[in-house]
C-alpha cells in the first residue's frame, strides 16, 4: 500500500 | 491504528501542551525558537489540507484541528503576547537554507504531481528539519531550561513511536509508505545526540541543560 493510504496518518 | 501510533500521537500532543504551558505558566517564550515554531504552524496547514477534502475518522479530524489551534496558538504566544521575552538575537537560524531545499526536493519527489500531493509532501520532508532552528538556539546559548528539554523528550519520543509504528504496520498489513519513513528517519536522527544528552545530564543532574 503506498501513496494515497497514507493520509491517515498525523 | 496499533499501538504505537497511538502513543506516538498522545506524545506529540503531551509536546505541544508542554510547551504552550511553559510559555503561559512564566509568562515567558525564553529560550524558546519561534522559527521552528512557525515551521511546525507551516508543517500543520500544509499537511491537514485535506480536512476540506477527505473524511477519514473522528479521531483524524479532531487531532489535526487540535495540532492547528495549539500550533498557531504557541505562534501568537511568542510573537505576539509575549514577544518581549522572546530572545529574537539567539533564534538565527536562516531559514532560507531548509525553506529552498524542501520546496525544491517536493516537487521532484512526490506521489502524484498536483498541489495537494506537493503540499503534503513538502510538510513532510518540513517537518523533518524543522526542529532544527530549537537545536541550533540551544547549541548557540550553550544551555537548555530542562522544560524545554522535556518539550524535545516527547517531541523525540513522538518520531520513535511513529518508526515502531511503520515497522508494525509493514509486517502486519505490508504497508510502506517511502516518503513519509525516509523523512521520518532522518527527522530521528537529529534526536538522538539530545537524547543522550537527557539522559546524562537532565535525568541524572537537575535544573537547565548545559552543553559539554
Amino acid at each position: 500500500i503506498e501513496g494515497r493510504e497514507t493520509k491517515d496518518e498525523l | 491504528m496499533n499501538i504505537f501510533r497511538l502513543a506516538g500521537d498522545v506524545c506529540h500532543l503531551v509536546a505541544i501542551i508542554i510547551l504552550l504551558l511553559k510559555i503561559w505558566r512564566s509568562r515567558s517564550c525564553a529560550g524558546i525558537s519561534g522559527k521552528s515554531q512557525v515551521l511546525f504552524a507551516i508543517v500543520f496547514t500544509t499537511r491537514y489540507l485535506d480536512l476540506f477534502t477527505v473524511f477519514i475518522s473522528p479521531y483524524n479530524t479532531i487531532m489535526k484541528v487540535v495540532f492547528l489551534a495549539l500550533s498557531y496558538a504557541t505562534v501568537y504566544l511568542i510573537y505576539m503576547r509575549f514577544r518581549n521575552t522572546f530572545n529574537s538575537e539567539n533564534d538565527s537560524f536562516r531559514l532560507e537554507f531548509l525553506l529552498v531545499p524542501v520546496i525544491g526536493l517536493s516537487f521532484l519527489e512526490n506521489y502524484a504531481f498536483t498541489p495537494l500531493e506537493i503540499l503534503w509532501t513538502f510538510s513532510i520532508f518540513l517537518e523533518s528539519v524543522a526542529i532544527m532552528p530549537q537545536l541550533f538556539m540551544i547549541t548557540k546559548t550553550g544551555e537548555a531550561e530542562s522544560i524545554t528539554t522535556h518539550y524535545l523528550f516527547f517531541l523525540g519520543l513522538y518520531r520513535a513511536l511513529y518508526i515502531a509504528n511503520w515497522v508494525w504496520r509493514y509486517h502486519t498489513e505490508g504497508f510502506f509508505d517511502q516518503i513519509a519513513v525516509v523523512s521520518g528517519v532522518v527527522q530521528t536522527i537529529f534526536y538522538i545526540d539530545f537524547f543522550y544528552l537527557y539522559v546524562t545530564k537532565v535525568l541524572r543532574g537537575r535544573g537547565k541543560m548545559t552543553l559539554p
